[in-house]
């Protein structure tokens, strides 16, 4: 089971899109996918239709005192249209475990949780919240690689200085080497701003950009209105090239290592 | 002095940029503004050149155990660009606010210190992080008017609900009146998902809705760029005409109560 996390501080720069986006891409190859939601707004789970408001279990559920065995995860679960491609939702009740972050063990909750469900599932992808607490570290500590979308534009530049900061920090204090590609996305190459942006942060991360970018287009917004994947919304959509481009540049970088 | 507090859970949904885009307009009327950053990720600190990573004092002073007094909240303040337009800026550490957030009167801590400096400023503008928890709390406790911009799209849609419910929540507990105001953002009329996403905002909240909406605007991104308010780089753009006018509305609002 290979865990992947998609974060990053800075808001709306597409890590939501990334997860569902990709995890939909694997289940095509066939893959077993677990889409799991850390972050308290739900948007991924709200994706699919399901309200985070009035789901009565989550992915709270596995900060609790008393760690759930794999049977009680298996009743977290939900399932999507996606073949392959199964929910674990979440629900505002995450907001509050940021209140007993210093309790003993609670970074880890998330990796032993994953733990038990590892024969299950081929590849878990989790959605984090846009701010630095206890459900990113928890993310961060769940994974072997962490993929960071940056829209590419001004504010969200700024912001990437201090999210490798925060993996760096984070990383230190969890003592494991966590591999970090940055996804640009929402590139427009109509707009100078974007055109500049794209050409700063290459400069600046040299080797932990992927060589290529995600481009505007609306058929993202159209798939999470219809509660698919965007490869099964519309496989031949300019976004959905890209993250296969994206996808295939990934696992070509796993076999590698 | 007036409070207003711009908020969503929702990320990237054009926050930072409401909050700076009116400062700038409030202080060419002539007010004297304060910018207030309760972001741990400090976009809006980092808009006008200053890095929160460095800064070793910000808004995270107000939530000491022993309160600042007026000179000491003076102490934080920062110049910006544009005249009249004061910040306080945002750093790192607020990150570890919200551990404490069940301690006594943690609510509270931002309204108590906003009333100390009460007859240095006409207007405070507090731009809040994507998530519910202790400094969203305090930017709801210490405002009389919630502005909630939302993008006009699907994803953004559906996580209004939730803000409206939290809102409600929140006043609720605050024994306080909240009138909030929701902003269209970033509507791009060539897309069927924006027109169709601000009809049904339109549809769904008729009396708390603003009646125009805020275009796409690249000149948007530019002004970030610049670190100026956007009306100062670009008087004539379409993002600076359409805050003009939301401002002229929640002016118009405002004296009538
Ligand atoms: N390449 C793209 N082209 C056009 N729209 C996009 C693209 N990627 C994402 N979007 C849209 O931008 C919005 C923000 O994306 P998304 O919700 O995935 O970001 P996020 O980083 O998860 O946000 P949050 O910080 O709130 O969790 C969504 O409405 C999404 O549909
Ligand atoms: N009307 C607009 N047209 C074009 N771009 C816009 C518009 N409003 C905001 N933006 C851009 O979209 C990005 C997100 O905006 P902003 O950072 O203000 O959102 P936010 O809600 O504060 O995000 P966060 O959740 O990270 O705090 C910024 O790069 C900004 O320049
Ligand atoms: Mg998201
Ligand atoms: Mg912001």
């Amino acid at each position: 089971m290979r865990v992947w996390a998609v974060a990053n501080q800075k808001g709306g720069v597409g890590k939501t899109t990334t997860a569902v986006t990709l995890g939909g891409l694997l289940a095509e190859r066939k893959q077993r996918v677990l889409l799991l939601d850390l972050d308290p707004h739900g948007s991924m789970t709200s994706y699919f239709g399901y309200d985070p408001d009035t789901l009565s279990q989550s992915s709270f559920n596995l900060f609790a005192e008393q760690e759930p065995d794999a049977q009680a995860i298996n009743a977290l679960l939900l399932s999507t249209p996606c073949e392959g491609l199964t929910l674990l939702p979440s629900s505002m009740a995450l907001a509050t475990v940021e209140r007993r972050a210093a309790a003993e063990g609670m970074g880890l909750k998330v990796s032993r949780a994953l733990a038990k469900v590892w024969d299950q599932f081929d590849y878990v992808l989790i959605d984090s919240p846009p701010v630095l607490g206890a459900l990113m570290i928890n993310a961060l500590a769940a994974s072997e690689r962490l993929l960071v979308p940056v829209q590419t534009e001004f504010l969200a530049l700024k912001g990437l200085e201090r999210m490798i900061r925060t993996i760096s920090m984070v990383t230190q204090s969890l003592r494991k080497d966590l591999n970090y590609t940055i996804i640009p996305t929402m590139f427009d190459r109509r707009t100078q701003a974007s055109v500049g942006a794209l050409r700063e942060l290459r400069n600046t991360y040299p080797n932990t950009i992927w060589a290529a970018m995600i481009p505007v287009d609306t058929r993202i917004r159209d798939a999470s209105r219809n509660g698919v994947p965007l490869s099964q919304y519309s496989a031949d959509s300019r976004g959905a090239a890209a993250y296969r481009s994206l996808l295939k540049s990934l696992l070509s970088q796993q076999d590698q290592r």
